[in-house]
């Protein structure tokens, strides 16, 4: 479950609160995805204080109050269950946004590349087969998957060898390029590890 | 503008979660939802002089009752304060539990001298068993008389809401013009928030 509760002291109507948070978490918070589990409880409230007497413009309210959300979002991920790793999937080139996050959520949700990557083994197989599932457009002729800089396929072949990626580190990125469309999102996830299955089979909520 | 990062890592005295806006107090307590004693009920509380709000649900359609509640309370946009515990859920608990949460939110009220409306509620722990409700209400007395704007205050409400983290999640960002947002989160498994 993730709860939030975010304060602000610049004077901001209620209306506006809502359409900044909207923005805020749709960027933020929802592009979080650990283990496919929406919870029951999930809730972020905004509360608006008015003290500092300033009255910032909407765009400008947002971008702070994404900036924290942010902030809040990447803690949750270096701390969450078992994580070893912190992964954060880009897809690009897609037809459209819902495509480039549908993409990248199930790609974060896949149990084979977040066990590769709890092994420090950059399967791109796994990768490209989780984008195949999908449902988004997908031509396989054109993607292309790199891991922490190194392309390993490319328009339908292989191009370099795993062990040239190095995955030592605690942090990951992963690109899929679609070649399709101007579309692109990011979402942050874990690997899964041992830990995480002690902690869900000892902590049972 | 100033970048805040996790408390435990930056203890210098200046509050870097939701006290840092101007208006707030918060609190974290022992009320003994947990076992243990560790900390397990939180207060958010906007001292104003304006008390909008606004929020962002869970779009499971399995909805716990502080889901609910807040969802309802959030349709006047106005929030005088936030109770917050881990050590429960509060989710699939029924009739029983939508009135727990309604009682929460009345206590809250009464000892802030307002009206359960203005009033959000937020759980977290297991799903499917009824709150301590005798020892949650005893912990709000707590909460309110604890309530500061401190650092340690943002602190102790950040950790009283974690269930398996392992450590408090705070951030912040002040504006050049003066003004700032602050802002504390839980989460650790079950953790792919779809909001709405």
């Amino acid at each position: 479950t993730m709860l939030a509760v975010v304060t602000t002291d610049a004077v901001v109507d209620g209306e506006g609160l809502q359409r900044s948070l909207l923005e805020a978490s749709r960027g933020t918070f929802e592009r979080l995805d650990v283990d496919g589990g929406t919870s029951t409880n999930d809730t972020v409230l905004l509360l608006s204080s008015g003290a500092s007497g300033l009255t910032p413009a909407e765009e400008e309210f947002t971008e702070l109050l994404t900036e924290v959300c942010a902030d809040l979002v990447r803690q949750l991920q270096h701390d969450a269950e078992g994580a070893t790793k912190a992964i954060d999937i880009t897809v690009r080139g897609a037809v459209s946004e819902s495509d480039a996050v549908g993409i990248a959520r199930l790609t974060a949700e896949d149990n084979l590349v977040c066990t590769a990557l709890f092994g420090s083994d950059p399967n791109w197989g796994r990768i490209v087969m989780a984008v195949g599932r999908s449902g988004a457009t997908v031509d396989a002729s054109s993607l292309e998957v790199t891991v922490n800089g190194v392309t390993l396929y490319s328009r339908g072949a292989p191009v370099a060898e795993r062990d040239t990626v190095d995955l030592s580190g605690r942090d990951v990125e992963i690109l899929v390029d679609l070649h399709l469309g101007e579309h692109s999102a990011t979402v942050l996830t874990t690997d899964l590890s041992h830990g995480y299955v002690e902690e869900n089979s000892a902590y049972s909520s | 503008q100033t970048t805040g990062t996790v408390a435990q890592e930056t203890s210098t005295g200046t509050p870097n979660g939701v006290t840092r806006p101007r208006g707030f107090r918060a609190s974290g307590v022992a009320a003994g939802i947990k076992a243990g004693g560790s900390l397990d009920l939180a207060l958010v509380v906007n001292d104003g002089p304006r008390r909008e709000a606004a929020g962002v649900f869970t779009t499971n359609q399995v909805k716990a009752a502080p889901v609910l509640w807040s969802e309802q309370v959030l349709r006047e946009r106005r929030l005088r304060a936030v109770v917050l515990n881990s050590g429960g859920a509060n989710a699939c608990t029924g009739p029983e539990g939508f009135q727990d949460t309604h009682t929460t939110a009345e206590r809250a009220a009464e000892l802030l001298d307002t009206g359960a409306i203005e009033i959000g509620v937020c759980s977290t722990g297991l799903i499917g068993q009824r709150l301590p409700m005798r020892a949650l209400l005893d912990g709000l007395g707590a909460a309110v008389d604890g309530l500061a704007d401190t650092e340690r205050a943002g602190t102790d409400a950040a950790t009283a809401v974690l269930t398996t983290d392992t450590r408090p999640k705070q951030a912040c960002r002040t504006h050049p013009d003066g003004w700032s947002v602050g802002g504390m989160v839980k989460g650790a498994g079950m953790l792919a928030p779809n909001l709405a």
